[in-house]
């Protein structure tokens, strides 16, 4: 069974997309096959990989509608050992339809159990930031909910939010649940970053991974190239650490 | 009756949030009584101006259920002409009802539309970075959409989406919704926010307010302190800058 990781908090504007292309490059980059699924209406994973959301014509819609299955929606992207679930227009009327159906949440669970999936080590799940049908299908599904937060008040104090649903998620349909937290923006140039990042080492402190992400425009410009970082600015800052961050993940899930 | 200002974009992180505080207080040092609601489960705006969401008695939910008033759940700040409407848990519930609802989408503007509302010159209304209830409902109340953009692929990419909803509510509830566009977080060291602003420039040159609002740390320093930032940092730069954007929508909306 892969390995599932959610990029979650409810906080907009934090790098769960940033996250989830970059480290799911940097995993697939260390031969660790790699699926990423684009929860989001917004599309911003689909199209930080060069593709166009108006354009794709499955998404993961089709698979929790039970129309299709993630092996053929899914498409291989242009670094290799990354394949990539886009989003589609379908995605923005999925949560309304998810809602009525009796015990929707295992839905993406028991697809990712099926054999073709087998051959993947991780799935990244990119969540939009609400507390809807298609988060609590990603965290049910998920080993790990991946949180990244700037170290700024309006992310940390809607903290406790993302891991209010963790623990709902936990005691309903997914008992083993965990969680990590990720700092990322972070500009040292200022004391803000640094005071709030020391709150968050006293508060957090076993939930925090080591690895901290930078400030770095050339993810900005990675994203407008359609390529991940690792790619796009192979010895840059960003994909250092992303590749820093992908280490520490690796010994965290116990992978070789 | 009130000029009624939307701040809604789709993408996350874009200064929605910030400029519904940072506007509302430019308007009220100018004399302008000023209303602003927090339609955001996530509670921003409440904590930017020092409230805790956990412990807000009413909010707009209890309005838009019928078992509430504006006038009763809105409270006065530290700002003198600056009343808030919070937000608090009821909010994450509300969407769910609204949707069993017929024809909840008038239910906003027809409470703004009551007698002891009028002595309010602006309202402004914080929405989430979702499509939903929430922000249809926003939207239909709306004289003007504000949309905060950055000037970063992905935000620009989704501004499709945020302008698809616009037209959605124009051509069902409130026909004249207009929109305007405001380059936020604007960081000028690099090249590549010039170049995305130029594009923007370029396609939405009639909707572009001429203000834009470049990055400031004091902003972040100012919502940790609970205070708007007229009020945190007088004279700072992006106090002036949203002084300026003041200045130029009360122009916009040929109000005295
Ligand atoms: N380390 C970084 N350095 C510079 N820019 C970054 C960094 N990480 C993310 N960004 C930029 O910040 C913006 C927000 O990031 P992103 O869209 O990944 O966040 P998100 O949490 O997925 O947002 P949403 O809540 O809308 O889904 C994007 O424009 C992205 O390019
Ligand atoms: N001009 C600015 N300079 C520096 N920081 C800013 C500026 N504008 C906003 N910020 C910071 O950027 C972050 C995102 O802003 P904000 O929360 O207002 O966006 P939002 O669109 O309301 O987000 P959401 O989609 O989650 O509601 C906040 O931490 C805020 O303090
Ligand atoms: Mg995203
Ligand atoms: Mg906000």
């Amino acid at each position: 069974m892969p390995y599932v990781i959610a990029l979650w908090h409810q906080k907009g504007g934090v790098a769960k997309t940033t996250t989830a292309l970059s480290l799911a490059a940097s995993l697939a980059e260390r031969g660790q096959a790699t699926l990423l699924i684009d929860l989001d209406p917004q599309g911003n994973l689909t199209s930080g990989l060069g593709c166009d959301p108006a354009r794709m014509r499955g998404s993961v819609a089709d698979v929790l509608l039970g129309n299709d299955r993630l092996v053929t929606v899914s498409r291989p992207t242009d670094v290799s050992g990354l394949d990539l679930v886009p989003s589609n227009a379908d995605m923005l009327t999925l949560p309304r339809w998810l809602h009525l159906r009796e015990k929707y949440e295992p839905l993406l669970r028991d697809s990712l159990a099926r054999p073709e999936l087998q051959r993947y080590a991780f799935v990244l799940l990119d969540c939009p930031p609400l507390v809807g049908p298609l988060t609590i299908t990603a965290l049910t599904a998920a080993d790990l909910a991946l949180i990244p937060t700037q170290c700024e008040y309006f992310s940390v104090q809607v903290l406790n939010n993302s891991l209010e649903l963790i623990r709902l998620v936990r005691g309903r349909t997914n008992p083993e649940l965990a969680y990590r937290i990720l700092v990322t923006l972070f500009d040292g140039r200022g004391l803000l970053h640094g005071r709030v990042l020391a709150h968050l080492q006293q508060h957090f402190a076993p939930a925090l991974f080591q690895t901290v992400i930078g400030v770095d425009s050339k993810l900005r410009e990675s994203q407008l190239a359609g390529r991940p970082i690792t790619v796009h600015a192979h010895s840059s800052r960003a994909a250092q650490q992303y590749r820093q961050l992908a280490e520490e993940l690796l010994t965290y899930a116990q992978r070789p």
